[in-house]
């Protein structure tokens, strides 16, 4: 149910 | 040169406990004003752990030059094992440390136990993570939070928070059937930590994956409140407060195909 999300899209890398 | 004492190493025990499923490798940031912080985020890259071990944490805490240990937390899971729970747990480290001294020391008997662990060159990179504006707060005991987790897993992969001024809502669907659970805000005067506060600037409605749930409340025996803040289309936050500092996770949500 659902495709899950990556947090790279949100946070930058530094 | 890094001596941190902690009065229990439970407490140390217990932060291992409910971080090294999720990662295996991470660096442990060390400052004199800092304490101890770490930033790891798991393979699949959709957990990410924020640990903020204050001096607060420790008895004693000196650290005399920023240092990194990388650290490998099945290793130090198998010494941690070998102190009691609250045994003195001494930390120590020289500058530019090839091994991390571990030292226990009973509190009634003349009995010292020291461990060496081999030091990891690890390249981590670092997510910057903003202050976001976040459209509900939820703060709840986390054992009922726990006890959700763990029991809609069995249900579904997925678990949905739906929150609402009135409520919050955990709701699961499987192929056997669906089940939620509805929580009212409340307070409680005798035990605080039993009250559920809802602070709601916007409803959100996000599903996130019950495996990663069950990996989080893992550090229900850190805190008996949890702290969880909710962004439409966003990373959940789930927090748990330590004596001084915290133990954060971000988690990316699910969405729909």
């Amino acid at each position: 149910s659902g495709t899950q999300g990556r947090l790279d899209g949100f946070f930058k890398v530094s | 040169m890094l001596e941190g004492k902690f009065d229990q190493a439970s407490l140390l025990k217990k932060i291992i406990d409910s971080i090294r499923d999720s990662v295996k490798l991470c660096n442990f940031n060390c400052s004199q004003n800092d304490g101890i912080t770490v930033q790891a985020i798991d393979d699949s890259r959709v957990l990410l752990i924020a640990l903020k071990m204050d001096p607060g944490c420790f008895q004693e805490f000196r650290c005399d030059r920023d240092m990194v240990l990388g650290l490998d937390l099945e290793s130090l899971g198998k010494i941690l094992k070998q102190g009691n729970n609250e045994d003195y747990l001494t930390l120590i480290a020289e500058d530019n440390p090839d091994s991390l001294l571990i030292v226990f020391e009973d509190k009634k008997k003349d009995r010292i136990s020291e461990f060496s662990l081999k030091l990891m060159d690890i390249d981590s990179d670092v997510l910057t993570i903003d202050d976001m504006d976040n459209d509900c707060s939820i703060t709840m005991p986390s054992a009922d939070f726990s006890k959700i987790a763990r029991d809609f897993k069995t249900m579904s992969e997925s678990l949905q928070i739906i929150v609402t001024k009135e409520s919050v809502k955990f709701k699961a669907e499987g192929q056997i059937g669906s089940g939620s659970v509805i929580f009212k805000p409340h307070t409680d005067l005798d035990n605080p930590d039993e009250s559920i506060k809802i602070d709601m600037n916007q409803p959100v409605n996000l599903t996130f994956g019950a495996k990663y749930l069950n990996d989080i409340v893992k550090a229900s025996t850190l805190s008996s409140t949890i702290t969880i803040k909710l962004t439409d289309k966003a990373p959940a936050l789930f927090e748990f407060k330590l004596p001084s500092g915290y133990l954060r996770y971000y988690l990316a949500p699910k969405f729909e195909d």
